[in-house]
Protein backbone atom coordinates (compact mmCIF):
# COMPACT_ATOMS: atom_id res chain seq x y z
CA UNK A 1 0.00 0.00 0.00
CA UNK A 2 0.71 3.61 -0.61
CA UNK A 3 2.09 5.47 2.13
CA UNK A 4 1.28 9.45 2.33
CA UNK A 5 3.18 12.23 3.70
CA UNK A 6 3.05 15.83 4.05
CA UNK A 7 5.70 18.45 4.65
CA UNK A 8 4.31 21.42 6.49
CA UNK A 9 4.47 24.48 8.55
CA UNK A 10 3.23 27.96 7.97
CA UNK A 11 6.83 29.53 8.76
CA UNK A 12 8.54 30.32 5.66
CA UNK A 13 11.90 29.21 4.54
CA UNK A 14 12.56 26.66 7.08
CA UNK A 15 13.20 23.97 4.55
CA UNK A 16 10.14 22.10 3.62
CA UNK A 17 11.66 21.92 0.08
CA UNK A 18 14.73 20.52 0.93
CA UNK A 19 13.16 18.05 3.36
CA UNK A 20 10.57 17.07 0.63
CA UNK A 21 13.41 16.74 -2.34
CA UNK A 22 15.97 15.14 -0.53
CA UNK A 23 13.53 12.68 1.74
CA UNK A 24 12.17 11.94 -1.80
CA UNK A 25 15.39 11.05 -3.63
CA UNK A 26 16.21 9.34 -0.28
CA UNK A 27 13.36 6.70 -0.23
CA UNK A 28 14.00 5.77 -3.89
CA UNK A 29 17.92 4.81 -3.48
CA UNK A 30 16.45 2.54 -0.94
CA UNK A 31 14.90 1.37 -4.27
CA UNK A 32 11.32 2.25 -3.16
CA UNK A 33 8.96 4.40 -6.29
CA UNK A 34 8.13 8.09 -4.61
CA UNK A 35 5.80 10.51 -6.19
CA UNK A 36 6.92 13.91 -5.19
CA UNK A 37 3.40 16.78 -5.81
CA UNK A 38 4.29 20.26 -5.18
CA UNK A 39 1.16 22.03 -3.74
CA UNK A 40 3.53 25.48 -3.47
CA UNK A 41 2.60 28.16 -5.85
CA UNK A 42 6.00 28.76 -5.92
CA UNK A 43 6.88 25.60 -7.46
CA UNK A 44 10.13 25.24 -6.29
CA UNK A 45 10.38 21.39 -5.88
CA UNK A 46 10.69 21.28 -9.99
CA UNK A 47 13.79 24.12 -9.20
CA UNK A 48 15.59 22.15 -6.71
CA UNK A 49 15.19 19.17 -9.22
CA UNK A 50 17.16 21.39 -12.55
CA UNK A 51 13.51 21.37 -14.01
CA UNK A 52 10.72 23.79 -14.51
CA UNK A 53 7.59 24.59 -12.98
CA UNK A 54 4.44 23.28 -15.23
CA UNK A 55 0.79 23.90 -14.38
CA UNK A 56 0.59 19.55 -12.75
CA UNK A 57 -0.93 20.65 -9.70
CA UNK A 58 -3.34 22.69 -10.87
CA UNK A 59 -4.97 19.90 -13.18
CA UNK A 60 -4.05 17.29 -9.97
CA UNK A 61 -6.20 19.69 -7.80
CA UNK A 62 -9.02 20.67 -9.89
CA UNK A 63 -9.60 17.40 -11.84
CA UNK A 64 -11.65 14.77 -10.21
CA UNK A 65 -10.74 10.85 -10.95
CA UNK A 66 -14.32 10.36 -12.17
CA UNK A 67 -13.64 8.52 -15.03
CA UNK A 68 -10.92 6.57 -16.69
CA UNK A 69 -10.45 9.43 -18.89
CA UNK A 70 -9.96 11.80 -16.41
CA UNK A 71 -7.36 9.67 -14.95
CA UNK A 72 -5.29 9.86 -17.96
CA UNK A 73 -5.57 13.36 -18.14
CA UNK A 74 -3.89 14.16 -14.39
CA UNK A 75 -1.32 10.98 -14.75
CA UNK A 76 -0.19 12.86 -18.23
CA UNK A 77 1.40 15.29 -15.43
CA UNK A 78 3.50 13.03 -13.63
CA UNK A 79 6.83 13.92 -14.86
CA UNK A 80 10.50 11.82 -15.09
CA UNK A 81 12.81 13.97 -12.85
CA UNK A 82 16.05 12.02 -14.31
CA UNK A 83 16.62 10.11 -11.02
CA UNK A 84 15.28 6.22 -11.20
CA UNK A 85 12.15 5.82 -9.57
CA UNK A 86 11.29 9.42 -8.31
CA UNK A 87 8.78 11.03 -10.63
CA UNK A 88 6.71 14.28 -9.77
CA UNK A 89 3.66 16.37 -10.48
CA UNK A 90 4.99 20.37 -10.44
CA UNK A 91 3.10 23.41 -9.77
CA UNK A 92 3.41 26.77 -10.77
CA UNK A 93 1.70 29.82 -9.91
CA UNK A 94 -1.45 28.29 -11.51
CA UNK A 95 -1.60 26.14 -8.18
CA UNK A 96 -3.16 29.25 -6.16
CA UNK A 97 -5.77 29.41 -8.37
CA UNK A 98 -6.23 26.25 -7.59
CA UNK A 99 -6.57 27.15 -4.14
CA UNK A 100 -9.33 29.84 -4.41
CA UNK A 101 -11.39 27.14 -6.25
CA UNK A 102 -11.07 24.75 -3.54
CA UNK A 103 -12.27 27.22 -1.07
CA UNK A 104 -15.07 28.45 -2.85
CA UNK A 105 -16.82 25.02 -3.83
CA UNK A 106 -16.48 24.26 0.07
CA UNK A 107 -14.67 21.40 -1.13
CA UNK A 108 -14.66 18.71 2.07
CA UNK A 109 -11.51 18.36 4.27
CA UNK A 110 -11.03 15.02 2.21
CA UNK A 111 -10.52 16.22 -1.00
CA UNK A 112 -6.94 15.94 -1.71
CA UNK A 113 -7.23 12.36 -0.38
CA UNK A 114 -9.31 11.48 -2.67
CA UNK A 115 -7.74 12.57 -5.69
CA UNK A 116 -5.06 9.97 -4.95
CA UNK A 117 -7.41 7.27 -6.33
CA UNK A 118 -5.74 8.57 -9.38
CA UNK A 119 -2.46 6.83 -8.99
CA UNK A 120 -4.01 3.81 -7.81
CA UNK A 121 -2.49 1.45 -10.88
CA UNK A 122 0.76 3.16 -10.35
CA UNK A 123 2.33 1.25 -7.46
CA UNK A 124 3.78 4.21 -5.71
CA UNK A 125 4.90 3.03 -2.29
CA UNK A 126 5.18 6.38 -0.78
CA UNK A 127 3.39 9.60 -2.27
CA UNK A 128 4.89 13.20 -0.90
CA UNK A 129 3.25 16.50 -0.70
CA UNK A 130 5.62 19.63 -0.38
CA UNK A 131 3.37 22.44 0.70
CA UNK A 132 3.30 26.29 1.01
CA UNK A 133 3.63 28.29 4.13
CA UNK A 134 0.09 29.34 4.83
CA UNK A 135 -2.72 28.60 6.40
CA UNK A 136 -5.92 27.66 4.80
CA UNK A 137 -7.54 24.67 2.93
CA UNK A 138 -5.07 23.48 1.07
CA UNK A 139 -2.78 23.33 4.04
CA UNK A 140 -5.33 21.51 6.04
CA UNK A 141 -6.48 18.88 3.24
CA UNK A 142 -2.93 18.18 2.07
CA UNK A 143 -2.64 17.01 6.54
CA UNK A 144 -5.97 15.21 6.38
CA UNK A 145 -4.75 13.35 2.82
CA UNK A 146 -1.22 12.40 5.10
CA UNK A 147 -0.33 9.21 6.98
CA UNK A 148 2.54 11.05 8.09
CA UNK A 149 3.24 14.49 8.51
CA UNK A 150 6.47 16.08 9.06
CA UNK A 151 7.53 19.57 10.24
CA UNK A 152 10.69 21.34 9.50
CA UNK A 153 11.15 24.26 11.87
CA UNK A 154 14.27 26.21 11.88
CA UNK A 155 16.51 26.20 15.32
CA UNK A 156 15.57 29.99 16.27
CA UNK A 157 13.30 31.61 18.64
CA UNK A 158 11.00 32.91 15.32
CA UNK A 159 10.19 29.60 13.94
CA UNK A 160 9.46 28.21 17.44
CA UNK A 161 6.72 31.04 18.08
CA UNK A 162 4.89 29.91 14.48
CA UNK A 163 5.65 26.09 14.99
CA UNK A 164 2.88 26.13 18.03
CA UNK A 165 0.28 27.19 15.58
CA UNK A 166 1.24 24.67 12.79
CA UNK A 167 0.92 21.75 15.39
CA UNK A 168 -2.48 22.93 17.24
CA UNK A 169 -3.58 22.68 12.91
CA UNK A 170 -2.75 19.00 13.14
CA UNK A 171 -4.29 18.65 16.76
CA UNK A 172 -7.32 19.98 15.67
CA UNK A 173 -7.71 17.86 12.75
CA UNK A 174 -7.35 14.57 14.88
CA UNK A 175 -10.09 16.22 17.84
CA UNK A 176 -12.14 17.78 15.28
CA UNK A 177 -12.04 16.19 11.70
CA UNK A 178 -11.23 12.76 12.19
CA UNK A 179 -7.85 12.28 10.39
CA UNK A 180 -6.39 9.65 11.44
CA UNK A 181 -2.97 9.84 10.34
CA UNK A 182 -0.25 11.19 13.06
CA UNK A 183 2.74 13.52 13.33
CA UNK A 184 5.96 11.12 12.82
CA UNK A 185 7.99 14.15 13.70
CA UNK A 186 9.58 18.01 14.24
CA UNK A 187 12.62 17.72 12.28
CA UNK A 188 14.79 20.86 13.76
CA UNK A 189 16.76 22.43 10.75
CA UNK A 190 19.44 25.04 10.06
CA UNK A 191 21.14 23.17 13.46
CA UNK A 192 24.09 25.31 14.51
CA UNK A 193 26.58 25.74 16.92
CA UNK A 194 25.53 29.32 18.78
CA UNK A 195 23.38 29.48 21.52
CA UNK A 196 20.05 30.47 20.04
CA UNK A 197 20.27 26.95 18.21
CA UNK A 198 21.35 25.03 20.68
CA UNK A 199 18.49 26.96 23.02
CA UNK A 200 15.72 26.54 20.84
CA UNK A 201 16.66 22.27 20.22
CA UNK A 202 16.58 22.36 24.36
CA UNK A 203 13.13 23.91 24.26
CA UNK A 204 11.75 21.98 21.56
CA UNK A 205 12.84 18.40 23.31
CA UNK A 206 11.31 19.88 26.37
CA UNK A 207 8.15 20.54 24.69
CA UNK A 208 7.41 17.66 22.39
CA UNK A 209 10.09 15.10 23.50
CA UNK A 210 10.60 12.08 21.51
CA UNK A 211 8.81 13.69 18.41
CA UNK A 212 11.80 15.45 17.88
CA UNK A 213 13.86 14.27 15.25
CA UNK A 214 17.25 14.32 14.77
CA UNK A 215 18.67 17.89 13.89
CA UNK A 216 19.72 18.83 10.26
CA UNK A 217 22.46 21.07 10.54
CA UNK A 218 23.31 24.15 8.58
CA UNK A 219 25.13 23.44 5.48
CA UNK A 220 26.11 25.79 2.98
CA UNK A 221 26.17 22.58 0.47
CA UNK A 222 21.92 22.97 0.96
CA UNK A 223 22.16 25.78 -0.35
CA UNK A 224 24.61 25.68 -3.24
CA UNK A 225 22.68 22.39 -4.81
CA UNK A 226 19.61 24.66 -5.76
CA UNK A 227 21.62 26.19 -8.33
CA UNK A 228 22.92 23.00 -9.78
CA UNK A 229 19.91 21.69 -9.24
CA UNK A 230 20.62 18.39 -7.93
CA UNK A 231 19.79 16.76 -4.45
CA UNK A 232 22.15 16.53 -1.64
CA UNK A 233 22.79 12.79 -2.65
CA UNK A 234 24.19 14.02 -6.13
CA UNK A 235 25.90 17.24 -4.84
CA UNK A 236 27.39 16.01 -1.52
CA UNK A 237 26.73 12.67 -1.15
CA UNK A 238 29.46 11.77 1.24
CA UNK A 239 28.36 15.23 3.32
CA UNK A 240 26.92 15.10 6.86
CA UNK A 241 23.79 16.91 5.06
CA UNK A 242 23.16 13.78 2.91
CA UNK A 243 23.89 11.03 5.75
CA UNK A 244 21.40 13.28 8.09
CA UNK A 245 18.37 13.22 5.28
CA UNK A 246 19.36 9.70 4.70
CA UNK A 247 18.63 9.34 8.62
CA UNK A 248 15.54 10.22 8.40
CA UNK A 249 14.49 8.39 5.35
CA UNK A 250 15.42 5.44 7.41
CA UNK A 251 12.95 6.69 10.03
CA UNK A 252 9.95 6.97 7.40
CA UNK A 253 10.86 3.12 6.03
CA UNK A 254 9.91 1.90 9.64
CA UNK A 255 6.91 3.37 9.49
CA UNK B 1 0.36 63.16 3.77
CA UNK B 2 0.54 59.62 4.63
CA UNK B 3 3.38 57.62 2.68
CA UNK B 4 2.15 53.71 2.26
CA UNK B 5 4.93 51.26 2.18
CA UNK B 6 4.30 47.30 1.95
CA UNK B 7 7.01 44.38 2.68
CA UNK B 8 6.64 41.44 0.29
CA UNK B 9 7.27 38.75 -0.99
CA UNK B 10 6.01 35.01 -1.66
CA UNK B 11 9.37 33.42 -0.79
CA UNK B 12 9.16 32.41 3.19
CA UNK B 13 11.95 33.17 5.64
CA UNK B 14 13.73 35.70 3.48
CA UNK B 15 13.52 38.86 6.33
CA UNK B 16 10.39 40.71 5.41
CA UNK B 17 8.39 40.61 9.30
CA UNK B 18 12.23 41.47 10.87
CA UNK B 19 12.40 44.32 7.69
CA UNK B 20 8.91 45.71 8.37
CA UNK B 21 9.39 46.02 12.35
CA UNK B 22 12.70 47.47 12.52
CA UNK B 23 12.34 50.09 9.58
CA UNK B 24 9.22 50.87 11.32
CA UNK B 25 11.28 51.31 14.81
CA UNK B 26 13.77 53.45 12.73
CA UNK B 27 11.89 55.75 11.26
CA UNK B 28 10.02 56.58 14.62
CA UNK B 29 13.47 57.21 15.75
CA UNK B 30 13.57 59.92 13.08
CA UNK B 31 10.31 61.35 14.87
CA UNK B 32 8.11 59.70 12.54
CA UNK B 33 4.46 58.67 13.28
CA UNK B 34 4.60 55.26 12.05
CA UNK B 35 1.21 52.65 12.35
CA UNK B 36 2.33 48.85 11.45
CA UNK B 37 -0.25 46.84 10.43
CA UNK B 38 0.39 42.70 9.91
CA UNK B 39 -1.37 41.01 7.47
CA UNK B 40 0.21 37.78 7.83
CA UNK B 41 -1.89 35.05 10.22
CA UNK B 42 1.26 34.20 11.69
CA UNK B 43 1.02 37.40 13.71
CA UNK B 44 4.56 37.99 14.05
CA UNK B 45 4.95 41.69 13.97
CA UNK B 46 3.90 41.30 17.70
CA UNK B 47 6.10 38.31 18.66
CA UNK B 48 8.69 40.61 17.12
CA UNK B 49 7.62 44.00 19.55
CA UNK B 50 7.05 41.37 22.78
CA UNK B 51 3.35 41.56 22.26
CA UNK B 52 0.57 39.15 21.81
CA UNK B 53 -1.28 38.42 18.32
CA UNK B 54 -4.93 39.84 18.31
CA UNK B 55 -7.90 39.74 15.67
CA UNK B 56 -6.63 43.97 15.43
CA UNK B 57 -6.19 42.77 11.34
CA UNK B 58 -9.01 40.21 11.28
CA UNK B 59 -11.35 43.72 12.20
CA UNK B 60 -9.49 45.75 9.80
CA UNK B 61 -9.85 44.11 6.83
CA UNK B 62 -13.44 42.67 7.38
CA UNK B 63 -14.85 46.29 8.48
CA UNK B 64 -15.67 48.90 6.14
CA UNK B 65 -14.88 52.61 6.95
CA UNK B 66 -18.97 53.79 6.23
CA UNK B 67 -19.66 55.46 9.11
CA UNK B 68 -18.05 56.95 12.22
CA UNK B 69 -18.73 54.26 14.42
CA UNK B 70 -17.23 51.71 12.27
CA UNK B 71 -13.98 54.02 11.98
CA UNK B 72 -13.78 54.08 15.82
CA UNK B 73 -14.60 50.48 16.16
CA UNK B 74 -11.30 50.00 13.97
CA UNK B 75 -9.47 52.21 15.43
CA UNK B 76 -9.62 50.63 19.05
CA UNK B 77 -7.49 47.97 17.49
CA UNK B 78 -4.65 50.19 17.15
CA UNK B 79 -2.37 49.19 19.90
CA UNK B 80 0.77 50.94 21.87
CA UNK B 81 3.92 49.25 21.84
CA UNK B 82 5.66 50.52 24.26
CA UNK B 83 7.94 52.98 21.51
CA UNK B 84 7.06 56.23 20.90
CA UNK B 85 4.90 57.28 18.00
CA UNK B 86 5.40 53.45 16.47
CA UNK B 87 1.58 51.27 16.66
CA UNK B 88 0.70 48.45 15.59
CA UNK B 89 -2.51 46.77 13.99
CA UNK B 90 -1.83 42.76 15.44
CA UNK B 91 -2.44 40.15 13.31
CA UNK B 92 -3.18 36.27 14.31
CA UNK B 93 -4.55 33.06 12.69
CA UNK B 94 -8.08 35.06 12.02
CA UNK B 95 -6.40 36.98 9.68
CA UNK B 96 -6.48 34.15 7.10
CA UNK B 97 -10.36 34.04 7.37
CA UNK B 98 -10.40 37.87 6.63
CA UNK B 99 -8.68 36.59 3.38
CA UNK B 100 -10.95 33.93 2.39
CA UNK B 101 -13.99 36.45 2.85
CA UNK B 102 -12.27 39.03 0.25
CA UNK B 103 -11.61 36.28 -2.42
CA UNK B 104 -15.11 34.93 -2.19
CA UNK B 105 -16.56 38.60 -2.15
CA UNK B 106 -14.58 39.16 -5.16
CA UNK B 107 -13.29 43.18 -3.51
CA UNK B 108 -11.73 45.22 -5.70
CA UNK B 109 -7.56 45.49 -6.20
CA UNK B 110 -8.17 48.91 -4.65
CA UNK B 111 -9.68 47.65 -1.39
CA UNK B 112 -7.49 47.46 1.03
CA UNK B 113 -6.28 51.09 0.13
CA UNK B 114 -9.63 52.12 0.62
CA UNK B 115 -9.80 51.20 4.20
CA UNK B 116 -6.97 53.50 5.04
CA UNK B 117 -9.41 56.14 5.62
CA UNK B 118 -9.89 55.04 9.01
CA UNK B 119 -7.05 56.49 9.82
CA UNK B 120 -6.88 60.08 8.04
CA UNK B 121 -7.17 61.54 11.45
CA UNK B 122 -4.27 60.14 12.92
CA UNK B 123 -1.70 61.95 10.86
CA UNK B 124 0.42 58.62 10.59
CA UNK B 125 3.54 59.62 8.48
CA UNK B 126 3.82 56.13 7.44
CA UNK B 127 1.91 53.17 7.14
CA UNK B 128 3.57 50.13 6.55
CA UNK B 129 1.63 46.53 6.03
CA UNK B 130 4.37 43.69 6.48
CA UNK B 131 2.56 40.21 4.36
CA UNK B 132 2.62 36.54 4.37
CA UNK B 133 5.01 34.43 2.19
CA UNK B 134 1.87 33.59 -0.31
CA UNK B 135 0.05 34.71 -3.33
CA UNK B 136 -3.52 35.79 -4.19
CA UNK B 137 -5.65 38.42 -3.35
CA UNK B 138 -4.29 39.76 -0.23
CA UNK B 139 -0.81 40.03 -1.01
CA UNK B 140 -1.65 41.86 -4.73
CA UNK B 141 -4.54 44.10 -2.53
CA UNK B 142 -1.75 45.43 -0.08
CA UNK B 143 0.79 45.95 -2.48
CA UNK B 144 -1.73 47.87 -4.80
CA UNK B 145 -2.37 49.68 -1.59
CA UNK B 146 1.53 50.67 -1.24
CA UNK B 147 3.17 54.03 -2.33
CA UNK B 148 6.41 52.13 -1.97
CA UNK B 149 7.12 48.44 -2.09
CA UNK B 150 9.92 46.47 -0.78
CA UNK B 151 10.78 43.35 -1.49
CA UNK B 152 13.55 41.46 1.10
CA UNK B 153 15.38 38.39 -0.39
CA UNK B 154 18.01 36.44 0.89
CA UNK B 155 21.23 36.55 -1.20
CA UNK B 156 20.46 32.67 -2.07
CA UNK B 157 19.69 30.49 -5.31
CA UNK B 158 16.32 29.47 -4.09
CA UNK B 159 15.05 32.93 -3.21
CA UNK B 160 16.13 34.34 -6.26
CA UNK B 161 14.32 31.83 -8.21
CA UNK B 162 10.99 33.15 -6.70
CA UNK B 163 11.91 36.59 -6.59
CA UNK B 164 11.32 36.88 -10.23
CA UNK B 165 7.41 35.58 -9.47
CA UNK B 166 6.65 38.42 -6.89
CA UNK B 167 8.48 41.15 -9.21
CA UNK B 168 6.08 39.95 -12.07
CA UNK B 169 3.43 40.47 -9.53
CA UNK B 170 4.53 43.60 -8.98
CA UNK B 171 4.98 44.74 -12.75
CA UNK B 172 1.07 43.10 -13.41
CA UNK B 173 -0.20 45.36 -11.28
CA UNK B 174 1.49 48.49 -12.87
CA UNK B 175 0.42 47.33 -16.73
CA UNK B 176 -3.19 45.95 -15.60
CA UNK B 177 -4.55 47.56 -12.67
CA UNK B 178 -3.34 50.65 -13.01
CA UNK B 179 -1.10 50.58 -9.46
CA UNK B 180 0.52 54.26 -9.18
CA UNK B 181 3.20 53.28 -6.55
CA UNK B 182 6.18 51.92 -7.06
CA UNK B 183 9.39 49.34 -6.41
CA UNK B 184 11.16 51.26 -3.64
CA UNK B 185 13.95 48.28 -4.62
CA UNK B 186 15.03 44.92 -3.73
CA UNK B 187 16.41 44.57 -0.11
CA UNK B 188 19.38 41.32 -0.02
CA UNK B 189 19.05 39.98 3.34
CA UNK B 190 21.19 37.17 5.30
CA UNK B 191 24.87 38.04 3.03
CA UNK B 192 27.40 36.33 4.36
CA UNK B 193 30.69 35.97 2.84
CA UNK B 194 30.07 32.57 1.04
CA UNK B 195 30.70 32.28 -2.63
CA UNK B 196 26.48 31.70 -2.94
CA UNK B 197 25.78 35.06 -1.35
CA UNK B 198 28.47 36.92 -3.51
CA UNK B 199 27.26 35.63 -6.67
CA UNK B 200 23.44 35.97 -6.12
CA UNK B 201 24.28 39.62 -5.01
CA UNK B 202 26.20 39.96 -8.55
CA UNK B 203 22.91 38.51 -10.27
CA UNK B 204 20.83 40.82 -8.24
CA UNK B 205 22.63 43.89 -9.61
CA UNK B 206 22.73 42.55 -13.11
CA UNK B 207 19.11 41.67 -13.63
CA UNK B 208 17.42 44.84 -11.19
CA UNK B 209 20.63 47.40 -11.07
CA UNK B 210 20.35 50.58 -8.96
CA UNK B 211 16.88 48.41 -7.36
CA UNK B 212 19.05 46.86 -5.42
CA UNK B 213 19.61 48.43 -1.74
CA UNK B 214 22.32 48.07 0.63
CA UNK B 215 22.13 44.66 1.76
CA UNK B 216 21.11 43.32 5.55
CA UNK B 217 24.24 41.00 6.56
CA UNK B 218 23.64 38.12 7.90
CA UNK B 219 23.76 38.79 11.80
CA UNK B 220 23.05 36.86 15.01
CA UNK B 221 21.85 39.73 16.76
CA UNK B 222 18.51 39.53 14.45
CA UNK B 223 17.87 36.04 15.16
CA UNK B 224 18.08 36.94 19.21
CA UNK B 225 16.46 39.85 19.34
CA UNK B 226 12.56 37.73 18.70
CA UNK B 227 13.29 36.00 22.18
CA UNK B 228 14.14 39.08 23.99
CA UNK B 229 10.95 41.05 21.81
CA UNK B 230 12.87 43.95 21.01
CA UNK B 231 13.94 45.46 17.99
CA UNK B 232 17.49 45.94 16.71
CA UNK B 233 17.66 49.20 17.79
CA UNK B 234 16.92 48.24 21.53
CA UNK B 235 19.26 44.77 21.37
CA UNK B 236 22.64 45.95 19.45
CA UNK B 237 21.99 49.65 18.91
CA UNK B 238 25.88 49.88 17.98
CA UNK B 239 25.72 46.66 15.74
CA UNK B 240 26.02 47.01 11.91
CA UNK B 241 22.71 45.01 11.41
CA UNK B 242 21.02 48.56 13.26
CA UNK B 243 23.30 50.98 11.42
CA UNK B 244 22.30 49.41 8.23
CA UNK B 245 18.39 48.99 8.71
CA UNK B 246 19.21 52.86 9.57
CA UNK B 247 20.33 53.50 6.09
CA UNK B 248 17.22 51.76 4.65
CA UNK B 249 15.12 53.91 6.95
CA UNK B 250 17.18 56.79 5.49
CA UNK B 251 16.30 56.18 2.07
CA UNK B 252 12.75 55.66 2.95
CA UNK B 253 12.91 59.72 4.45
CA UNK B 254 13.90 60.72 0.93
CA UNK B 255 11.28 59.32 -0.79
N1 LIG C 1 19.97 22.88 6.87
C1 LIG C 1 20.16 23.87 6.00
N2 LIG C 1 21.33 24.54 6.00
C2 LIG C 1 21.55 25.57 5.16
N3 LIG C 1 20.67 26.00 4.23
C3 LIG C 1 19.50 25.37 4.18
C4 LIG C 1 19.16 24.27 5.03
N4 LIG C 1 17.92 23.84 4.72
C5 LIG C 1 17.49 24.65 3.72
N5 LIG C 1 18.43 25.54 3.39
C6 LIG C 1 18.35 26.64 2.42
O1 LIG C 1 17.48 27.61 2.95
C7 LIG C 1 16.63 28.13 1.93
C8 LIG C 1 15.19 27.85 2.32
O2 LIG C 1 14.92 26.47 2.28
P1 LIG C 1 13.59 25.92 1.58
O3 LIG C 1 13.32 26.70 0.36
O4 LIG C 1 13.72 24.46 1.46
O5 LIG C 1 12.54 26.29 2.71
P2 LIG C 1 10.95 26.27 2.57
O6 LIG C 1 10.42 26.05 3.94
O7 LIG C 1 10.58 25.30 1.52
O8 LIG C 1 10.65 27.76 2.06
P3 LIG C 1 9.19 28.32 1.63
O9 LIG C 1 8.52 28.63 2.95
O10 LIG C 1 9.49 29.56 0.83
O11 LIG C 1 8.51 27.24 0.84
C9 LIG C 1 17.08 27.46 0.64
O12 LIG C 1 18.01 28.29 0.02
C10 LIG C 1 17.77 26.19 1.09
O13 LIG C 1 18.74 25.79 0.24
N1 LIG D 1 19.96 39.38 8.14
C1 LIG D 1 19.61 38.39 8.97
N2 LIG D 1 20.59 37.69 9.58
C2 LIG D 1 20.28 36.65 10.41
N3 LIG D 1 19.04 36.28 10.71
C3 LIG D 1 18.04 36.96 10.16
C4 LIG D 1 18.24 38.05 9.26
N4 LIG D 1 17.05 38.53 8.87
C5 LIG D 1 16.13 37.76 9.49
N5 LIG D 1 16.73 36.84 10.27
C6 LIG D 1 16.09 35.75 11.04
O1 LIG D 1 15.59 34.80 10.12
C7 LIG D 1 14.31 34.34 10.52
C8 LIG D 1 13.31 34.68 9.43
O2 LIG D 1 13.11 36.06 9.36
P1 LIG D 1 11.65 36.67 9.25
O3 LIG D 1 10.73 35.91 10.12
O4 LIG D 1 11.75 38.14 9.42
O5 LIG D 1 11.33 36.34 7.72
P2 LIG D 1 9.92 36.43 7.00
O6 LIG D 1 10.20 36.64 5.57
O7 LIG D 1 9.08 37.42 7.70
O8 LIG D 1 9.32 34.96 7.26
P3 LIG D 1 7.85 34.46 6.85
O9 LIG D 1 7.97 34.17 5.37
O10 LIG D 1 7.61 33.21 7.67
O11 LIG D 1 6.90 35.57 7.17
C9 LIG D 1 14.03 35.00 11.87
O12 LIG D 1 14.47 34.14 12.88
C10 LIG D 1 14.90 36.23 11.85
O13 LIG D 1 15.30 36.60 13.10
MG1 LIG E 1 9.28 25.54 -0.13
MG1 LIG F 1 7.10 37.23 8.43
Amino acid sequence: TTKIITISNQKGGVGKTTTAVNLAHSLTLENKQVLLIDLDPQGQCATKLGMDGQMGAYYFLTTQPASPSEVTFVRQWIRETGRDDLKLIPGNSMTSSAQMILSVQEQPISYIRNLLKTFTRDRFEYIIFDTSPSVGGLQERAIWAADLVIVPTATEFASLDSLSKTISTIQTLRDKKNWHGGLLGILPTFYDNTRESRDSLVDLQGTFQDKVLSPIHRATVLRECWSEGKTIFEYAADSRSAEEYQLLADLVLKY
